[in-house]
């Protein structure tokens, strides 16, 4: 089984919302 | 190898048929990506949504993103001229929608739409209804059922005094919004099913 929120790259796109962008910061 | 992309998160739904899948993979995310992220911003003002375990944060972001941008654009759809604007702000009418491949989902999202904007919501209403499709205790992959369900209870307690102080003579507004949640959820599934035909990994 596909997980479609996972094919669209959602989780990462919300994760990284959620932290701030840290991510981002950091970069 | 699809050559259209029938939802309106793109800005055309035609797709440049030189390009690669990767590109074009590339392109609508960075289209949808703004959009998820206004979404997550939302649910952080969410009053206790801060409170929740990250994971659960995660989980009903992403079981819900969809069901709260459905709610979110029904601006997109034109109910009277059958028509959808796409990103780049072009319409396109269902019949043309149609002819390159867009199924029941566009009929059925014609159909929500009509009907929540048939309830005249005020903002404040609509931004806590969109509270409560997101916030809901029977998403799958929750750590603290119990934590989600307190908030949810809260929020549904929330719309529901809401709509009574603004709509006196029409309580039944409230049970028509709850009423919205599993045509919200249909529209979720019949959604997944379309992503999974779509191959979005190159």
């Amino acid at each position: 089984f596909s997980d479609p929120a996972s094919n669209l790259g959602l989780e990462d796109i919300i994760r990284k919302a959620l932290m701030g962008n840290m991510e981002e910061k950091q970069e | 190898n699809r050559m259209h992309l029938v939802c309106p998160m793109n800005t055309s739904p035609y797709v440049d048929p030189q390009k690669s899948g990767h590109s074009i993979w590339e392109e609508f995310s960075m289209s949808f990506t703004p959009a998820v992220r206004e979404v997550v911003e939302f649910a952080k003002r969410i009053p206790g949504f801060k409170d929740l375990s990250q994971h659960d944060q995660v989980s009903l972001l992403k079981a819900g993103t969809f069901e709260v941008l459905v709610v979110r654009f029904t601006s997109l759809f034109d109910v009277k001229e059958r028509k959808v604007t796409f990103l780049s702000g072009r319409k396109y009418s269902v019949d043309a929608l149609r002819s390159l491949g867009a199924g029941d989902l566009l009929n059925s999202m014609f159909d929500f739409t009509e009907k929540l904007q048939a309830l005249n919501l005020s903002e404040e209403e609509m931004s806590l209804f969109t509270a409560v499709v997101l916030v809901s205790a029977d998403r799958s992959g929750l750590e603290n059922v119990n934590s989600v369900e307190a908030l949810q209870e809260t929020l549904i307690r929330a719309l529901r005094s809401l709509i009574t102080k603004n709509h006196p003579n029409e309580i039944a507004i409230f049970t028509k919004l709850l009423l919205k949640l599993p045509d919200l959820r249909s529209l979720n599934n019949m959604h997944s099913e379309q992503l999974l035909a779509f191959k979005v990994h190159p």
